[in-house]
């Protein structure tokens, strides 16, 4: 193995990272995953921790960029130089970077993950086989309605398993439409548009109008990436293949290595190449973002190059789904690190419940689609109960020694819900209860899975309908209704009739008589508890009914009859005397409603 | 017997790849990762050759100091942008 000059090393354990952009390549949650696994391929033998943040203070700024990208080592298109990074310092020491112009994958082709049909949001298996044929990208084939789909088996015909691709015909993101499908043809500045363009903007974000005539309507979207069919490099990265294209004459309708000696896929990017001679590569196995990232991390941490072929640090890629250290790898970063920490002694399950990572809210959102017109059977809910949570929560030791433990010590709650009389607190898997009642006394931490076991760690929001006493728990789009100890869900935010514009769920008021207003952000719905359905109509911004209070609030809960908007630490408390909604109150959590020191 | 058709190889716009000789790839990938200091090989064979032995002991590639078909294989493998010597 080698380390850098000087043997460049960090002079703390606890190491940060900021995943800066994100390359269209992936999913968004399927790129932080393979970061957090490249990590933790380090992690696992050394005493390093890696924690993730959102600023430009952290050790290790991810990034992604083309050609010249800001540090005076400029990428070089396709293959080739894939990514790099700088060894550990402070500035752009330890930054990495990656080369987006290469495909992005899990280096075992393109990823593309799928919405409604019947296999869960699945992603695609290609190639798979539909009537016979072999299929490498989404198709229309088989439909009606123009509606991109793919098998998530490598044969429909037998399988049956499948589900709709990004595409605009389904949805759209961001812009200013709520997440609704392209309308072609469109029209704008008068000309007409039968496919998404980036005309008219420098930025090269592909958009189509959401009505047949933008210059009038001016309502618009960006078009989903559709990486089945988006060429790399050649001269029109970015674009999608055109098929049929004619290439010397002939008509291809799939990507095709003609005319190429080096064994690459392309296709057109226009319905000629001949005329128009606009191409670019089809997608191929792609490189494994996580490899990649093992490797460049290790740069971050301080080893070079090595010239055992068979090492993660060996500067050619090569894909494996075997564990990526070598023996070499771990003794260079041992050189540096030592070794891991001794675990702990396994201690008696109530105490030290799992930490987990702090990770506030993004700010975009990935705009889900609407229901799509025919999707099929969804296949039953996962149905509950997946197992009694204990009669109340396992009782906690009454003095804890790890601070994190101290609900004093949080700044922000993931959410807040009065519950059984209690005000429950949720933070990272653990919750604490408090209650006037209870001379004002905080019980816990608890952890979330031993009361509620459905549960992930990280909630949006709760909350207790009053009337049928069940119990609403909300993260990003997945909801779960605990009925005592059986539990519904995970569900789809869309099976409550939500549409695809709402992200994730971030408070509710119940109002009384099974009716909940439940908040998303800037605006709010009516929810019928008895029919579990919000009306689709009835939403409506947040200030409109509760003026003076923040926009951009987190978490929104009722609490003795008052209603809470959080926002950072503080809250803005609303009575709703003689039916005026008014700001009575603003107050820190921790000090002003749990009365800490 | 119809003969075997020989496939037309296209030079496609932009395709920066088919127009470098071996020599120039070499030169190129020679300088970027740290082999040589400056681009100052294009007459010196012997500076090329010792440059190439580098790289293939580095790479733990056969040492011939030939431009060899495995070398150039090698140069042509997808790969970190960090050099491989020099800071």
């Amino acid at each position: 193995f080698q380390t850098f000059e000087g043997d460049l090393k960090w002079k703390h354990e606890n190491i940060t990272y900021w995943i800066q952009n994100y390359s269209e390549d992936l999913p968004r949650d399927v790129i932080d995953d393979a970061f957090a696994r490249a990590f933790a391929v380090w992690s696992a033998v050394t005493p390093l921790t890696f924690t993730r943040v959102y600023g430009q203070e952290a050790d290790i700024v991810i990034q992604f960029g083309v050609r010249e990208h800001g540090d005076g080592y400029p990428f070089d298109g396709k293959d080739g130089l894939l990514a790099h990074a700088f060894p550990p310092g402070p500035g752009i020491q330890g930054d990495s970077h990656f080369d987006d112009e290469e495909l992005w994958s899990l280096g075992k082709g393109v990823v593309v993950p799928t919405f409604f049909g019947n296999a869960d949001g699945a992603p695609c298996h290609f190639p798979f086989t539909f009537e016979g044929r072999s299929y490498s990208a989404c198709t229309t084939d088989g439909r009606s309605d123009d509606q991109l789909w793919c098998s998530t088996t490598a044969d429909f015909d037998t399988d049956r398993r499948f589900g709709f691709c990004p595409s605009e015909r389904l949805y759209t993101q961001h812009g200013n439409s709520d997440g609704k499908p392209c309308v072609f043809p469109f029209t704008f500045e008068g000309r007409s548009y039968s496919a998404c363009t980036t005309d008219g903007r420098s930025d090269g974000y592909r958009w189509c109008a959401t009505t047949a005539n933008y210059d009038q309507d001016k309502l618009y979207g960006f078009c989903p990436t559709r990486v089945d069919s988006t060429v790399t490099g050649g001269n029109s990265a970015g674009e999608l293949c055109v098929f049929p294209f004619i290439f010397l004459g002939k008509e291809y309708s799939t990507c095709t290595r003609d005319g190429r000696n080096d064994g690459h896929l392309w296709c057109a990017t226009t319905s000629n190449f001949d005329n128009d001679r606009k191409w670019g590569f089809c997608p191929d196995q792609g490189y494994s973002l996580f490899l990649v990232a093992a490797h460049e991390f290790g740069h971050a941490l301080g080893l070079d190059h090595t010239n055992v072929p068979e090492a993660l640090m060996y500067p050619m890629y090569s894909y494996t789904e075997q564990p990526p250290l070598h023996e070499d790898d771990v003794k260079g970063i041992q050189h540096l690190y030592g070794g891991p920490r001794p675990k702990p002694e396994p201690r008696p399950p109530t105490t030290t419940p799992e930490t987990q990572p702090t990770a506030p809210p993004t700010v975009c959102t990935t705009v889900r689609p609407s229901e799509g017109p025919t999707t099929g059977p969804t296949g039953p809910p996962s149905a509950g109960p997946t197992g009694a949570p204990t009669a109340g929560p396992s009782v906690a030791p009454t003095a804890s020694l790890d601070p994190a433990e101290n609900v004093c010590n949080v700044d922000i709650f993931d959410a807040i819900a009065e519950m059984g009389g209690y005000l429950h607190l949720f933070k990272d898997g653990r919750y604490w209860r408090f209650s006037e009642a209870q001379g004002r006394r905080v019980q816990g931490p608890f952890r979330i899975r031993d009361t509620w076991p459905a549960l992930p760690p990280k909630l949006d929001s709760a909350f207790e309908e009053p009337l049928t006493k069940k119990m609403f728990f909300f993260a990003g789009r997945q909801v779960w209704v605990y009925t005592g100890a059986s539990v519904l869900g995970p569900r789809r935010l869309d099976k409550l009739g939500f549409g695809p514009e709402v992200a994730e769920v971030t408070g509710a008021l119940p109002r009384g008589a099974g009716k909940v207003l439940l908040f998303s952000r800037q605006n709010f719905w009516r929810f019928d508890a008895k029919s579990q359905m919000v009306d689709p109509k009835s939403a409506s911004p947040v200030d409109q009914m509760f003026p003076g209070v923040p926009l951009n609030m987190h978490d929104v809960f009722q609490y003795r009859d008052e209603a809470y908007f959080c926002q950072d630490r503080f809250y803005w408390r609303v009575n709703s005397q003689n039916e005026v909604n008014q700001v009575d109150e603003v107050g820190y959590v921790t000090y002003d409603l749990l009365q800490c020191p | 017997a119809p003969r075997p058709h020989q496939p037309t190889v296209v030079v496609f716009p932009g395709d920066l790849g088919t127009t470098l000789t071996n020599k120039q790839l070499a030169e190129e990938y020679l300088h970027r990762y740290g082999y040589t200091q400056v681009m100052e090989l294009s007459d010196d064979d012997q500076a090329l050759s010792r440059a190439l032995r580098v790289l293939q002991r580095r790479l733990s590639l056969p040492e011939t100091g030939e431009l060899d078909s495995t070398t150039l294989e090698a140069m042509r493998a997808p790969r970190c942008g960090v050099p491989d010597l020099g800071k």
